[in-house]
């Protein structure tokens, strides 16, 4: 654990707090993606199977991993049950299709072991690299977005930016690199350049987060 | 480099 890492785990942390207020104050999921949402859970749930085969990292680790997949379901369940319609579907029209089906592909292709446990880790990594692609789909097309919104994506963002200088730290203190892990976390990272980019000219300046026409 | 062993990260 270094600094880096842990301050990205923080912030994937709090984005999901960031985006439970906004859900729970504004009584709304209006402009979130259930798809995302959706993807979440299944990179979660995917990911962590481990939890359930009795290798133990570490408290933190085993917290974390239950904290995620408990948080990702709950918001589905807010989304889908308790504020339902205050979801437009008709404008979260991302095919996930085209990110689950090569994300497998992918996943038979380039894994560390022909296990089904490994498969499905590398499934969730390049699954959860294009998660976020409904939800930056639904704002380019809406055209803006909730300031609270914009801070949950920034969150969520800085998490997955955080983990790059981690992995640097890491590649000099133990020498070790994780490929697949590496080249799907700068692929996620670099999805949000486009958004980092209005979310620092406009939103931090105090202006509403909106697109250009 | 070595891939590191299990996966420790979230």
């Amino acid at each position: 654990m270094n600094v880096f890492r842990l301050l990205g785990d923080l912030s994937h942390l709090a984005s999901i707090l960031i985006l439970l207020h906004k859900i729970q104050t504004t009584r709304s999921c209006r402009g979130i993606s259930f798809k995302t949402q959706a993807l979440y859970v299944v990179v979660f749930l995917t990911r962590y199977l481990d939890l359930f085969l009795g290798d133990w990292v570490s408290l933190y680790n085993t917290a974390m991993k239950l904290f995620f997949i408990g948080s990702s379901c709950y918001i589905l369940y807010l989304m889908k049950l308790r504020f339902r319609p205050t979801h437009d579907p008709a404008i979260d029209t991302f095919r996930v299709e085209y990110l689950v089906g090569p994300s497998l592909i992918l996943a038979l292709i380039f894994n560390y072991k022909y296990t089904l446990v490994e498969i499905l880790w590398a499934f969730s990594i390049y699954l959860e690299a294009v998660a976020i692609m409904p939800q930056l789909f639904m704002l380019q097309r809406t055209g803006e977005a909730e300031t609270i919104t914009t801070h949950y994506l920034a969150a969520l963002g800085a998490y997955r930016g955080l983990y790059i200088p981690n992995w640097i730290y890491r590649y000099f203190s133990d020498g070790t690199v994780d490929p697949i892990a590496v080249i799907a976390g700068l692929v996620q990272t670099g999805l949000y350049l486009d958004f980092f980019y209005v979310y620092f000219t406009r939103v931090l300046q105090g202006q509403k987060f909106e697109l250009p026409a | 480099f070595e891939v590191p062993e299990g996966h420790d990260e979230l």
